[in-house]
């Protein structure tokens, strides 16, 4: 749908689901937590490359693996480091975003650190 | 700033690129002009140059709108959640969610909360089609979010240091850099964190 105004969006198309709205509840989940939802966030991370290997069903586990993708996470975009599902993660988690991921063959980087990171980006990095 | 693994990007001999539209989206000249302001973003700080075609198929870049399961592995997800994406260079592939709500031009604060300022995700995808990655600066236009009701089209100094290190400058251009904007309307943002919990 391509409008060529804001003002011109039928109300229709205003929905009130949106495609990662599900994780709201998954919201201070913690490491050993067994919560419904967990896997669907496990397959995020894993299409945005922080979880490196794609098993045939993840679980609701919050378990090691979730607990390290997560800090990653929170170090490439700029969080306060929990390893876990704080607001804030959580927020951004949810944004809309571009489908590519961020690490890529576990080479590709963000803050999380790569050797074709430019040195800001890796001095940003250290600051957190 | 990042790159792909393997940093590629488009040849020596390829600077000069053409882009076409998927026929089957009949885009309006409105839009397509759009695509074309985002192209002139980026050669305005190399020495690379985009020029629309008609051939879909002869186009080094081309752009179109799918929905859902569009045929390359990466199916869209409906209204928000993935927005678009793009290949590294020289693939060329630029796909865009069709089930978004595309705004073209104007003033977002009165828009739905689905809304999408299209040239914001077009000026972000040609960076992947040039072969820059994702960057943790939050004012670069290479940032992996957008929150709705948001205009982010110019170019920060980290994108333009990553494109230029792939690149070089643009012969004739300025060599400082355009400070990058980000305009959510404060009343807009509220509402809009107050929902997601804040970002």
């Amino acid at each position: 749908h391509i409008f060529p105004n804001a003002s011109s969006i039928p109300s229709w198309l205003n929905r009130t689901k949106y495609a990662w709205d599900q994780f709201q509840n998954l919201k201070g989940c913690r490491p050993g937590d067994h919560l419904n939802g967990l896997s669907n966030l496990k397959t995020y991370l894993n299409k945005f490359g922080y979880i490196p290997n794609s098993p045939s069903n993840f679980s609701d586990l919050f378990d090691n693996v979730l607990q390290s993708a997560l800090l990653t996470y929170q170090k490439n975009f700029n969080l306060n480091a929990t390893g876990f599902l704080d607001d804030q993660t959580l927020a951004q988690i949810q944004l809309p975003r571009c489908g590519i991921a961020d690490i890529i063959n576990g080479a590709s980087s963000m803050n999380s650190g790569s050797p074709v990171a430019h040195n800001a980006t890796r001095f940003h990095s250290v600051s957190h | 700033y990042s790159f792909f693994p393997g940093r590629p990007r488009w040849p020596d001999h390829r600077r000069d690129l053409t882009y076409a539209f998927a026929p089957e989206n009949g885009l309006t000249d409105e839009v397509k002009g759009v695509f074309t302001r985002a192209f002139a973003r980026w050669a305005a700080v190399t020495p690379l140059t985009f020029t629309a075609v008609e051939s879909f198929r002869a186009a080094d870049i081309r752009i179109g709108f799918y929905a859902g399961d569009h045929g390359d592995g990466e199916p869209f997800d409906g209204v928000l959640g993935t927005l678009a994406h793009a290949f590294s260079p020289p693939s060329g592939h630029f796909h865009l969610d069709g089930d978004e709500s595309w705004v073209v031009t104007g003033d977002l604060r009165s828009a739905p909360v689905t809304a999408i300022d299209l040239e914001s995700v077009a000026v972000h995808e040609i960076g992947h089609l040039l072969g820059l990655g994702h960057s943790s600066v939050e004012e670069s236009i290479m940032f992996p979010t957008i929150t709705s009701r948001t205009r982010k089209v110019d170019l920060a100094v980290d994108d333009v240091t990553g494109i230029q290190e792939l690149y070089g400058a643009n012969p004739n251009g300025n060599p400082s850099p355009p400070s990058s904007t980000t305009t959510p309307p404060s009343s807009v943002q509220e509402r809009d964190m107050s929902r997601k919990g804040g970002a």
